[in-house]
């Protein structure tokens, strides 16, 4: 699914260049559910927006689902990412001025699903992870944990075969949390595959390997 | 410090209103360090921003230091809050056009302090939260867990006899988290009080006393 080798990403802040990923390899095979963790400012959330195809890598080389995508224009990239990846951002990147239901029928829009089917896909989903009494609440309506969970029904109303996830349960307690792995857990048996940030060791503990970055470079990673 | 009594807070969603808080008591007193826990939507974060003069009660009464803040006009409440009051937001609110130093400078700029001091105060207070690599960094420029980081060093830098806190550790991995706690520690121990908004129980037990909400009331307070 995910092949990607010696992937470099870095920032020019003035006269010091930030590496946020200097050579990092990753394979990912179908069905894998990969965690990874690593400190605050280490590379994870830049790693995860490579491999979502939302960034582009300085250097290195990075097949998804067997195709070269540096070499895709931004049309192709966008068509390949809404039929195939979900994305649960760390920072929720909800629309501000559209409904929890407006914001979950957005992925099923770009890919040209019927109105009705959109609507009745995203209310599934938005009970699924517990908020059909919000669906029609703006993010500023919302509390930290509610607007977190708005952002995971719209990475999986597509029903993806690859769920990237940032720190998916961060803002939540941890029942909501353990709601939101069982979800998780199931997109995986179904046979997807995930590959999920997280701070938290128990939530780490859900997958089957483990991939620890350390300064912009894999340091340990138990699958590989 | 705090002497809040039935507080209430009610949002008109069309015909249903949400009860963000029904009825709220918290009295708390000078050097009490405090936790909040409780379901996501349980009214946490709007507890806290009514504590912190942000957002105000629609029912019941409010005696910050002593005083009514009810009856206070905005720029008495700004002052007495800039005086006074730090604040971690769960979602940052850091000025996205300003670096990192700029963010921890405001408060200073607010309550009138020199500019060679602020710069001073500020570089000092992101050095503590490992951040002095990143202050000429603007917001879209850092990691997650470096946002919050800011924002905490925004919260510090007036050294404030109260300090509120709403989840400071939920985008750090644990060594920083626990880096961040011992800071929170510290201001705790010069005399100040805290009031911490946490998902984490083992933040939560850094704490002296813990009061869990649930659907906008007190369901226990252990210290009460
Ligand atoms: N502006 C608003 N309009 C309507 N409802 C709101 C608004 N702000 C908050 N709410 C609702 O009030 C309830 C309490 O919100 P609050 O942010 O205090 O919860 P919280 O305990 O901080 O949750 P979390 O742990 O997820 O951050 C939520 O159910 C939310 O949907
Ligand atoms: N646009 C940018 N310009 C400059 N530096 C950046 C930019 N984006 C990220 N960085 C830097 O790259 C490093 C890696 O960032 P990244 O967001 O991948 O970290 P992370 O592992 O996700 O951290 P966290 O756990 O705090 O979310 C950070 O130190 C950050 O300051
Ligand atoms: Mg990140
Ligand atoms: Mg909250």
């Amino acid at each position: 699914v995910v092949d990607a080798e010696n992937l470099g990403k870095s920032y020019r802040m003035g006269e010091v260049p930030v590496n946020a990923l200097a050579g990092v390899n990753l394979k990912l095979f179908q069905g894998e559910f990969a965690t990874v963790m690593g400190a605050s400012g280490s590379g994870k959330s830049t790693l995860l927006s490579i491999v979502g195809c939302l960034d582009r890598p300085d250097s290195g080389s990075y097949l998804l689902m067997g195709k070269r995508v540096d070499g895709m224009d931004d049309r192709d990239l966008a068509r390949v990412r809404n039929r195939n990846i979900g994305f649960i951002f760390q920072t929720f990147n909800l629309l501000p001025r559209a409904t929890s239901l407006q914001n979950v029928e957005l992925p099923l829009m770009y890919g040209g699903v019927p109105g009705k089917e959109r609507r009745q896909r995203a209310l599934a989903i938005l009970d699924r992870v517990g908020l059909a009494s919000r669906a029609h609440h703006r993010p500023s309506q919302l509390s930290g944990g509610e607007r977190q969970r708005v952002a995971i029904a719209r990475a999986l109303v597509t029903d993806p075969s690859l769920l990237l996830a940032d720190e998916p349960t961060g803002n939540l307690d941890s029942v909501t949390g353990r709601s939101i792995m069982d979800l998780i857990r199931q997109v995986h048996n179904e046979g997807n595959t995930i590959l999920l940030v997280t701070h938290d060791p128990l939530v780490a503990a859900m997958g089957s390997r483990m991939i620890r970055l350390g300064d912009g470079r894999v340091l340990e990673d138990t699958g590989s």
